[in-house]
């Protein structure tokens, strides 16, 4: 992760932010929501509160625009550039500014949100039939008052459930008309309009009188777009005209005829020869909850990531279940600290010349209802390991995780441990029970939570939590609600805020680390998500942000877009044995 | 079936073609996120300052570091982004 220079962060952690303007893309509603959970993003991970203003000048000013929006840094049409946002700090600082010649959505095309009708604001369903056809969009078909529709199941036949389309016939966004919708024809500037228009402004927002007379009564609104409403081109948010004719030939619907890049367009008059009027055709946009969790890391204090799966790597790139990554949460927990942690820290000291084996750091206060914590002394006396003994020589390894930033080989009592940080090689033997008294000699698998830094190891059906000198346990697996049919746990993959995936045998469990109990909807199986690799994998573990499975003496190395990127030998290539 | 007669390409109003050059694409893009200044664009030899910006941008944006304008770093220039310079302020 990267900060802005000097480590530009607030001063408070109650921020403000208010939505200044709202794109015509989406009803004003999933705006606000997409705007909330993707501050909920940040403060889910830091002590930060967000709280929305609707007046005054907040911390966090948020406003879409186009082309010049007035501050000196234009977007540039469709693609390209998507928004952009400042860092912390007074004025224009904190401020985060999307461009509104995107198309918004959520990630996987139009998100067309009914109002009236009988299906209480639920989204288009599309396709949907009605009287026998299918329809793709929102329709007027079935009505006199020409006001477009659509069912929000797939079969108004059948189930009767509709609600109207975003149209400025219905309402219209901001203004100074409390929603009215349009009147048409009205006159502007001595001239009569029976549409919206762009006449009249520089932003390219299409508006409209709320009365016959805007030169007498100056009442007007901004016009939602319609689901056919064109992106770009010369005509932003008007809809299409269907069927429209084009070098002659007539279409009914979006064409990529004329164009080299396959993008589908289409005219917003009925005739493109004659009129040259046109715009691209709704795609499945970008999701404005990502883009603005990435805007807002920059409102935070978050520079651009080098890590492609970190939310803070600058190119935008849509992903279904979104968790943060934990380049991103490092990020922002080195300026604001954790959630209900302690203070913000600096960077941690440089480690000491010889790195030691170190048992984890103080994790941070738990609110889990754990049993009473305990310090054991070593039970038995600890069996000597004789530290040169070489891990080059072991076939495999009892469990293998990185604690601290180094990877840690566990093997009969033994341990090494490699730093990626420093090329001193392999570092070891070390004896487990120096380091974690009461543990026993052969584990299954390890993993530190990357919040609050304590190690959780996993032996047969029981498992010990370390948190700096302290140990709890051992306690059985189904306390964590892991059922009999898991014999022994063979590896975790950190997921971020809080998660880890515990591995054992063909599944896999999601255990919420905070409350020490698996997520509903587990166990799964394996070869759902992580297609590719050895399903009986003797190792699992994350290291530098992929995921490694271990089977004999290879491994299957796999990055979080599940996609298998390398297969190598454990010993020659992540041990660097000669 | 195959179109009966050639695609006609038609170039719309309003469209911003961007008539540039792969070359003026990747200076425009190194010069805008940060990785070369105006000065080093105008100074020193273009084929060196070129081949270093692009390595610079290569590594941060966890590409292969070629220092060419190969046709994975273009795709990368070409995808939607955040505005935020990638260096400096």
């Amino acid at each position: 992760f990267l900060t802005f220079e000097g480590d530009l962060k607030w001063d408070h952690m109650d921020l403000t932010y208010r939505v200044m303007n709202y794109s015509p893309d989406l009803d004003r509603a999933v705006i606000d929501d997409a705007f909330k959970r993707a501050f909920k993003v940040w403060s889910d991970v830091t002590p930060l509160t967000f709280t929305q203003i609707y007046s005054g000048e907040a911390d966090i000013m948020i406003m879409f625009g186009s082309r010049e929006h007035g501050d000196g840094y234009p977007f540039d049409g469709k693609d390209g550039l998507l928004a952009h946002a400042f860092p912390p700090g007074r004025g224009i600082q904190g401020d985060a500014h999307f461009d509104d010649d995107e198309l918004w959505t959520l990630g996987t095309g139009l998100v067309v949100k009914t109002r009236h009708g009988n299906a209480n604001g639920a989204d288009c369903h599309f396709p949907f039939i009605f009287e026998g056809r299918s329809y793709s969009r929102c329709i007027t078909e079935g009505r006199t008052d020409g006001l477009p529709w659509c069912a929000t199941t797939a079969s108004y036949d059948h189930d009767k459930k509709y609600g109207f389309c975003p149209s400025e016939l219905l309402y219209t966004n901001g203004g100074n008309s409390d929603g009215a919708p349009c009147v048409f024809p009205f006159v502007f500037d001595g001239t009569s309009y029976n549409a919206c228009t762009t006449d009249g402004r520089s932003d390219g927002y299409r508006w409209c009188a709320t009365t016959s007379n805007f030169d007498q009564d100056k009442k007007y609104g901004f016009c939602p777009n319609r689901d056919t409403a064109v992106i770009g081109g010369n005509s932003q948010g008007d809809p299409c005209v269907f069927p429209f004719t084009f070098l002659g030939q007539s279409y009914s619907s979006c064409t990529s005829q004329g164009r080299q890049d396959g993008k589908l367009w289409c005219a917003t008059t009925s005739n493109y020869d004659t009129d040259k009027k046109w715009g691209f055709c709704p795609d499945r946009g970008y999701s404005i909850f990502l883009v603005a969790a990435h805007e807002f890391g920059h409102s935070l204090g978050l520079d651009h990531s080098s890590v492609r799966e970190a939310l803070m790597y600058p190119m935008y790139s849509y992903v279904q279940d979104f968790q943060l990554h934990p380049d991103d949460v490092r990020g922002i927990q080195y300026l604001y600290g954790h959630g209900s942690g302690p203070e913000p820290t600096a960077p941690a000291p440089v480690p000491t010349e010889e790195p030691q084996p170190l048992p984890t750091e103080a994790g941070s206060t738990s609110t889990t209802e754990e049993e009473e914590e305990e310090t054991l002394e070593p039970t038995a006396e600890p069996i000597p390991v004789d530290p040169s003994q070489d891990a080059c020589v072991e076939k495999n390894f009892d469990a293998i995780t990185e604690i601290n930033g180094e990877l840690h080989f566990f093997k009969d009592g033994k341990y090494w441990t490699l730093s990626s940080f420093w090329d001193s090689g392999i570092q070891g033997a070390f004896s487990i029970a120096d380091a974690w008294p009461g543990l026993p000699a052969v584990i299954d698998a390890a993993f530190q939570d990357v919040l609050t830094k304590r190690v959780f190891f996993f032996s047969g059906r029981q498992f010990w939590v370390f948190s700096g000198q302290s140990m709890l346990g051992p306690r059985g697996i189904e306390k964590l609600g892991i059922g009999k049919e898991a014999r022994r746990i063979s590896g975790a993959l950190q997921r971020g805020r809080g998660k880890v995936l515990l591995f054992s045998g063909e599944s896999y469990w999601r255990l919420d680390v905070k409350v020490q109990r698996v997520d509903k909807g587990y166990p799964r199986a394996t070869d759902d998500v992580f297609t590719g690799v050895p399903l009986d994998a003797r190792n699992v573990f994350l290291y530098q942000d992929k995921y490694y499975f271990c089977r004999g003496s290879f491994y299957w190395r796999m990055t979080p877009r599940y996609q298998v990127d390398r297969v190598g030998y454990v010993k020659y290539d992540i041990l660097q044995c000669p | 079936p195959l179109q009966s007669k050639p695609q006609a390409v038609v170039t719309f109003p309003g469209e911003l073609v961007s008539g540039l050059s792969d070359l003026e694409l990747a200076e425009n893009y190194l010069l805008r996120f940060g990785y070369t200044t105006a000065v080093e664009a105008r100074t020193g030899s273009k084929r060196v300052s070129l081949a270093k910006a692009l390595r610079k941008m290569q590594k941060k944006l966890g590409l292969e570091e070629t220092g060419e304008l190969d046709a994975t770093t273009l795709e990368a220039m070409r995808a939607p982004r955040c505005g935020v310079p990638d260096i400096g302020t």
